[in-house]
């Protein structure tokens, strides 16, 4: 269904360097 | 001060992380047996140096081994000069037995250079494949990550420093992530 194809998308080879950047795009100190 | 991360930022990044985990337990399997790019040639468990050039690339390993020089890339997808990323095709044919040695590799070599972008995704991609419970020499391995983080967080000259996010995020995951609580910002 939809999610696993939004998932899919989500999860493609460069998945954990999407994740990597996205968190290190949204830091913020305290 | 200043340069700490928020406690809010800390826990979304625990979340983030945890799910980052799952969904790689999830896809492992698929992402594993893809065939790779013919470039694309691990190096043997044992063989460290390759290892080095493999994740960081020749612009940054052998440029920091000669002396500090740089060596100007050709082309941003040359990833002999620029490291292969962890994709995912890669990581998930890893064991731990690997993971964890790489891991040993790359912060070893942390402990005299700079956290450039390479280090960060590679650091980042093997704490989400390192199984838990940690064995000792894991436990080991990720304190030392992340004080060595911590005491380059110290020389940074302001909390605009584009190290700063990596840096913060690597000690947050082990900290809060890995319950090595005493190493966590407050």
């Amino acid at each position: 269904g939809a999610a696993q194809s939004d998932d899919s998308d989500i999860w493609d080879d460069t998945a954990l360097i999407k994740a990597y950047d996205k968190a290190v795009a949204t830091f913020k100190t305290a | 001060e200043g340069l700490s991360p928020s406690l809010g930022w800390q826990r979304q990044q625990v979340a983030n992380f945890s799910d980052v985990r799952q969904s790689i337990a999830k896809h492992r399997r698929h992402w594993s047996t893809q065939t790779l790019d013919e470039n694309v040639v691990m190096p043997k468990l044992s063989d460290e140096e390759g290892w080095k050039t493999f994740c960081l690339g020749e612009t940054v390993y052998k440029a920091t081994a000669a002396s500090g020089t740089h060596l100007e890339p050709s082309s941003a997808l040359d990833y002999s000069k620029m490291g292969f990323p962890p994709f995912l095709s890669i990581v998930s044919r890893l064991n731990q037995t690997t993971v964890l040695a790489l891991l040993e590799i790359l912060v070893g070599w942390f402990e005299e250079a700079e956290l450039v972008p390479q280090l960060g995704r590679w650091l980042y991609a093997l704490l989400a494949c390192l199984e838990k419970p940690l064995i000792p020499e894991a436990h080991s391995i990720i304190r030392q990550l992340a004080r060595r983080c911590g005491q380059l967080r110290t020389t940074l000259p302001s909390q605009e420093d584009t190290r700063l996010p990596a840096l913060n995020l690597l000690i947050c995951l082990v900290a809060r992530y890995f319950e090595q609580n005493d190493l966590a910002d407050q």
